[in-house]
């Protein structure tokens, strides 16, 4: 999954 | 993170510091697009909500408080404190042409259809295409003074870079955005005609000046 949760780039 | 990334983070944190100090410096935002100004804070805004919802690191709090400050502030400057210096007759675009249909892509193309992903993937979209009143302008005066080209310089090479890191995330950890990715690529592309004369021009001491 891509969700929110997961993204850590800027 | 990676080298590439942490170099396109740095890079985007040179494009916003570059852009503050002139116009603080100078006392003026002549050349710069507050339009295009509006887009990334609209960009940050969206996209940072998760700030309330989601610790990742100091790091990545940190940056993305600065880049929602520096872009809010840059958006106060132009069109309040140095309003005066403002060049809005040649900054003409017509924002509403960037942001339904990246509205409506969103709603379209995202990895989930829930409020947080569709205002992430919303800001993906405009954040590639953001730039263009500032293009826009440049090339409808014809020309940029050195800082701006510098600030320009900065900013497109920054998601020049992100591409190197996604092609390293891709092969060492198996991870992808396509999203991201496919946005990214377009941001990136439309800098490349402004890539061109920076190297070509701005590096030899030259001023960024269009063809007539």
């Amino acid at each position: 999954c891509h969700c929110s949760s997961e993204k850590d780039e800027l | 993170m990676n080298i590439f990334r942490l170099a396109g983070d740095l890079s985007h944190l040179a494009a916003i510091i570059i852009l503050l100090i002139k116009i603080w410096k100078t006392r003026s935002c002549a050349g710069i697009s507050g339009r295009s100004q509006v887009l990334f804070a609209i960009v940050f805004i969206t996209r940072y909500l998760d700030l309330f919802t989601n610790f990742i690191s100091a790091y990545n709090t940190a940056m993305k408080v600065f880049f929602l400050g520096s872009s809010i502030g840059t958006v106060y400057l132009m069109y309040l404190k140095f309003k005066a210096t403002y060049d809005h007759n040649h900054d003409t675009f017509r924002i509403e042409f960037l942001l339904l249909p990246t509205a409506l892509l969103s709603l379209v193309l995202n990895h989930e259809f829930s409020v947080m992903e569709i205002l992430w993937t919303f800001s993906i979209y405009l954040e590639s295409v953001a730039i263009l009143p500032q293009l826009f302008m440049v090339s409808k005066t014809g020309e940029a003074e050195s800082i701006t080209s510098h600030y320009l310089f900065a900013l497109g090479s920054y998601r020049g870079l992100y591409i190197l890191n996604w092609i390293y995330r891709y092969y060492f950890e198996g991870f992808y955005d396509i999203i991201a990715i496919v946005a990214g690529c377009v941001q990136t592309i439309l800098y490349c005609d402004f890539f061109y004369l920076y190297i070509t021009k701005v590096l030899k001491g030259k001023k960024l000046q269009l063809p007539a």
